[in-house]
């Protein structure tokens, strides 16, 4: 970075700039930057302090990641989303995981719009080898939800993954009809879903933050899935999201591979900012 | 409303009949604050900052406009001019089939844009158009590319699972054979920096030698869209951009940095998930939105 000197406004800038080239708003970068200064006090510092106290002040802005438990049995998982997030890759990738720590894993093709939707679920399925509830393409979505809990609760399964459509957070008719699916899941139980998911392409920019408050607005959002972060995106517009609701990072897409996802490490992740 | 916030800096930096450089700076210090929150790529915007204070700087200031006014003007069209102006369709002219490659990151919208792009052209040109599905990676992708078709009344040439070069050679010699003077070739999304997905996208344009070449972009990339154009366009050249999703709420800078680092035209937006749903690019009103 900068070797070792006073933080002159020249190097102020110069970091601001690395912060938004991560995708950071400014109005967190200047966070980042005042609490750094302040720690400065004025004193000659070395990029090696310097990047810890960033990361120590991001790290601060995003909730600790939880342990997973399962809340219920089956334990219901919605995968929610704007369109191409990575939701139906990810729950093949989840699926998988679970599945290796010797759980029975049940998916939901809860996407009933998009050509080849189901299609792209049941590859999934047949590939981890768990099992899917669809429904005909066109068919109503909550009750592909509805029915699929039922099967999951019948066949007594440890996991219920429900797939959504992709959709735009500004579209009111698209959002009435994701608050309908949740009112009718929570027929069978008022605490379903035990985890709401929303993805998020790790490319977005400042729109994250509309989308986490339009979401977050019709389904309470229990964690965040970052995808595509094997890309040269570093992610950072989920910040003021995490910030402002509270909701953890959980897990990390890193390919299109079944294994490329891993649990969400916030120093981890940290560290790859300021590198 | 951004002519107003100009107007306020101008209010307070009063009795200005010219622009200078202390009341253009503020302004522009306002204008980079809305051009990143608009997610325009940092670099991209301070090229702009710099290229729009020389011009603004001894600007004449029109008796009928305040300063503010003709701040805003001029911001208004240098952003204008550098999105490319006007609104430009590419002509498709040419010996057929006139071959068009659709290529991006993942989820950008490339297999949807195909369906809609063949469905204008089809109506607006009288084209005759075949899909070809080279994507053999993403679960599922030629079901979605054939149910598209099939929706539309398109074929779709596909071989499963295989070469995606061998299938775009054969997609072309299936066109010519079967009198379809338009090809779309659909190819999977792919990281910028994975070396052997490019390469074959790169085998592709060799072999069947498209004559429009579509970079794919999602219109709520973040800063990063700079870097992915700029390396689609060094390595294949593309000849033009689609934005989709630009019927969300993103405000869309990504367009800026793409044309400013490329240099290459944008000529369409997708304005919804229905294959209707494709619109011509119009840098003003582009312009508008991004200035929020
Ligand atoms: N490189 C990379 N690609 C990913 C990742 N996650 C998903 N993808 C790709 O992104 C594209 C879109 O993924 P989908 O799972 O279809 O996304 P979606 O949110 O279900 O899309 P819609 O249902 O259409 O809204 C596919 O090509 C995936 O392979 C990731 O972590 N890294
Ligand atoms: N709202 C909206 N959705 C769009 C638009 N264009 C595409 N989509 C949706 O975005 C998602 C991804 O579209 P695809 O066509 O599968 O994207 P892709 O680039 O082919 O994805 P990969 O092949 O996985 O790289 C789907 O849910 C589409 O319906 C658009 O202009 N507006
Ligand atoms: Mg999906
Ligand atoms: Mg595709």
């Amino acid at each position: 970075a900068f070797g070792k000197g006073k933080l002159t406004e020249q190097v102020i800038e110069n970091i601001e700039e690395k912060l938004l080239a991560a995708d950071i708003s400014m109005e967190v970068a200047s966070h980042i930057m005042d609490e750094v200064r302040v720690k400065a006090k004025g004193e000659e510092i070395d990029s090696m302090q310097l990047l810890a106290w960033m990361a120590e002040s991001t790290r601060n802005l995003m909730p600790v990641t939880p342990v997973w438990t399962a809340k219920g049995k089956p334990h219901v998982i919605l995968m929610i989303g704007v369109n191409g997030a990575g939701k139906t890759t990810t729950i093949g990738k989840l699926a998988h995981h679970y599945k290796a720590k010797g759980l029975s894993v049940m998916v939901a093709a809860g996407d009933t719009f998009r050509a080849g939707a189901i299609a792209q679920l049941e590859k999934w399925a047949q590939r981890v080898e768990v099992d899917i509830i669809k429904h005909q393409e066109g068919a109503d979505a909550a009750s592909v939800a509805f029915d699929a809990y039922a099967a999951a609760k019948a066949r007594n399964l440890d996991i219920l993954i429900i797939d959504t459509a992709g959709r735009l957070h500004n579209k009111g008719h698209l959002m009435e009809e994701l608050r309908k699916l949740v009112r009718v899941l929570r027929k069978h139980d008022e605490v379903l879903p035990h985890e709401c998911l929303l993805v998020v392409d790790g490319n977005t920019g400042q729109n994250a933050i509309q989308q986490g408050q339009g979401f977050n607005a019709i389904v309470k959002l229990d964690g965040l899935v970052v995808t595509k972060l094997d890309g040269t995106a570093k992610g950072g517009s989920i910040i003021p999201l995490c910030r402002e609701f509270g909701i953890p990072v959980c897990w990390v897409g890193v390919g299109e591979d079944l294994d490329d996802l891993i649990r969400f490490d916030r120093d981890e992740y940290v560290q790859g900012l300021f590198l | 409303q951004l002519s107003d916030k100009l107007e306020g800096i101008f209010k307070r930096l009063r009795g200005q009949s010219q622009l200078t450089e202390e009341n253009v700076s503020e302004t522009l210090r306002e204008i980079r604050v809305v051009l990143l929150s608009a997610d325009v790529n940092f670099k991209t915007t301070k090229e702009f900052i710099n290229a729009v204070k020389e011009k603004a700087i001894g600007a004449e200031v029109l008796t009928s406009l305040s300063p503010g006014q003709v701040m805003v003007k001029v911001i208004h069209d240098e952003l204008v001019a550098l999105l490319g102006g006007q609104a430009e369709e590419p002509a498709f002219q040419g010996s057929p089939p006139f071959q068009i490659l659709m290529m991006g990151l993942q989820g950008s919208g490339k297999t949807t844009a195909c369906g809609k792009l063949a469905l204008h052209l089809r109506n607006t040109r009288k084209k005759n158009p075949l899909l070809v599905a080279c994507d053999v990676y993403r679960p599922a992708a030629i079901d979605q590319l054939k149910t598209i078709g099939k929706s539309l009344g398109i074929p779709v040439y596909d071989e499963g699972l295989g070469d995606p070069v061998k299938i775009s050679e054969n997609g072309r010699k299936f066109a010519r054979d079967n009198g379809h003077d338009l090809v779309i070739y659909d190819t999977a999304g792919r990281l910028q920096m994975d070396d052997e997905l490019m390469r074959e996208l790169e085998r592709i344009i060799e072999s069947v030698k498209p004559q429009e070449k579509f970079f794919v972009a999602d219109a709520m990339t973040g800063q990063e869209a700079v870097n992915v154009a700029k390396t689609f366009n060094d390595r294949l050249d593309f000849t033009g951009v689609i934005l989709t999703k630009m019927d969300g709420d993103a405000r869309g800078g990504a367009a800026l940095s793409i044309k400013s680092i490329t240099g290459k035209p944008i000529r369409y937006v997708g304005t919804g998930e229905k294959p209707d749903a494709l619109e011509v690019f119009y840098p003003d009103r582009m312009v508008s939105r991004i200035l929020g």
